[in-house]
Formats: structure tokens, sequence, C-alpha cells
């Protein structure tokens, strides 16, 4: 999703 | 992955590395700011809330535990280590840093893309770690004589964020739906306050001079 996409960055 | 955000990570995985080789060999934290590493520490610990509760990878697990073992091993040196402890410009690092942390955390509570606990705190680490060099900067500026390893410390903080800016781009042409404006926006202005010490990194580069911050 549209989430993950940001949070599997540090 | 892309080439680029892992060539992001490596490169703020090696300026964490050369400041603790700094710090831990040579015993010194000499033209580092520990106002900047306190604001880092508390940048990964409200950004990683997640780290026990949302596994993404195990490269992801292991570098968030990196980040945030080596920001608050390196506060802890600056602030216990008998002998780093004496070579910490105190004097000279004088930001008031924890004026940054109100405003931050208010611009969070008013932009964010979701209203809970965790979003805001994540997006209130955005937030802090944009400015969170300012300090180190402000020092950087009052330091007669850069000494390399502290050079090469800020250049690897900064190409680090650049590069991000080159994975955003690259992602945003390849996979759908990725349009994220607050890391971004707040991703260009911590980038962007290293324009000009990247400037006069070159400059010294080039002409084989001693790095120095014009005050």
């Amino acid at each position: 999703s549209n989430d993950m996409n940001l949070k599997d960055e540090l | 992955m892309n080439i680029f955000r892992l060539a992001g990570d490596m490169t703020h995985l090696a300026s964490v590395l050369v400041l603790l080789l700094k710090i831990h060999t040579i015993k010194s934290c000499a033209g580092i700011s520990l106002k900047t590493q306190e604001l880092f520490a508390i940048v990964f610990a409200s950004r990683y809330l997640d780290i026990f509760t949302d596994f993404i990878s195990l490269y992801n697990t292991l570098m968030k535990l990196i980040f945030l073992g080596s920001s608050f091993s390196i506060v802890w040196y600056i602030r216990r280590h008998k002998l780093v402890r004496r070579s910490y410009d105190k004097d000279q690092d004088t930001f008031r840093h924890y004026f940054l942390l109100l405003p931050c955390f208010i611009l969070a509570l008013l932009i964010n893309e979701k209203f809970t606990f965790k979003e805001v705190m994540w997006t209130f680490s955005l937030y802090l770690e944009a400015v969170a060099i300012l300090p180190q900067l402000v020092l950087l500026q009052r330091t007669k004589n850069i000494d390399n390893l502290t050079g090469q410390y800020v250049f690897l903080l900064g190409a680090y964020r650049g590069l991000y800016i080159l994975n955003w781009i690259y992602r945003y042409f390849t996979e759908p739906h990725y349009v994220h404006w607050i890391p971004w926006i707040s991703g260009l202005v911590q980038t962007l306050l290293y324009a000009d010490f990247f400037y006069y990194y070159f400059e010294s580069w080039k002409n084989n001079k001693k790095l120095q911050l014009p005050a």
C-alpha cells in the first residue's frame, strides 16, 4: 500500500 | 530497493562510522556538536517507534537498531566519557537546540498524513531531522581548524540526504501512487542546508586546502 512505501525508508 | 536508496543508506552508515571512529579511536569529539547529536537521537527515537510492531525487512530492522544504538552511544560518549568529554567544544556549541523541538512538534500536529500518535511522532522526526544539522553547521563556522574526519562526517551526512532525493525521484517514476509531500519537502529543506557547506568542501578539495567555513 501507499503507507508501506513510505515506512520502508529509514 | 533502488541503487540511490542503498547508496544513501550506506553513506548514512558511513557517516556514523566515521564519527564513531573519531570518538572511539581518537577519543575526541572536537568540532562535533552535541546539540546536533542529541537532536539526531530524538529523531531516531521518535521515528522508529514501529521497530517492534511493524516488520518490514531484516535490513530495515537492523539499520534502525544501528541508527538508534549509534546515536545514543555518541551522545553518551560526549556527555559521559572522561576523555571524549574533555575534547568537547562546549563554549562554541551554543545553539539553542531545544527551541527547535516545540516548533517541529507543533508543525507535526498541524501538518501530517494521519492524526495518530505514531504518525505524528514520525512526522515530527522528519521535521526535526531537517533542521537537526543547524547546531553542527554553526559550530563548523566557528571552528578554526576543521579536522578531516569532521569534514568527512558532515559531507557524508549531506550526501546521504542528496541520495535520498534521487531515490524519491526514481521511486516517483517507477512506483504507482508514490507521492509523499511531507518527507519530500522536509528532505529538500534538509539537503539545501548543506549547500553552503558543500560549496566550501569542494573548494577546499579542489584547491587541496584545509576546509574552513567563512564566519
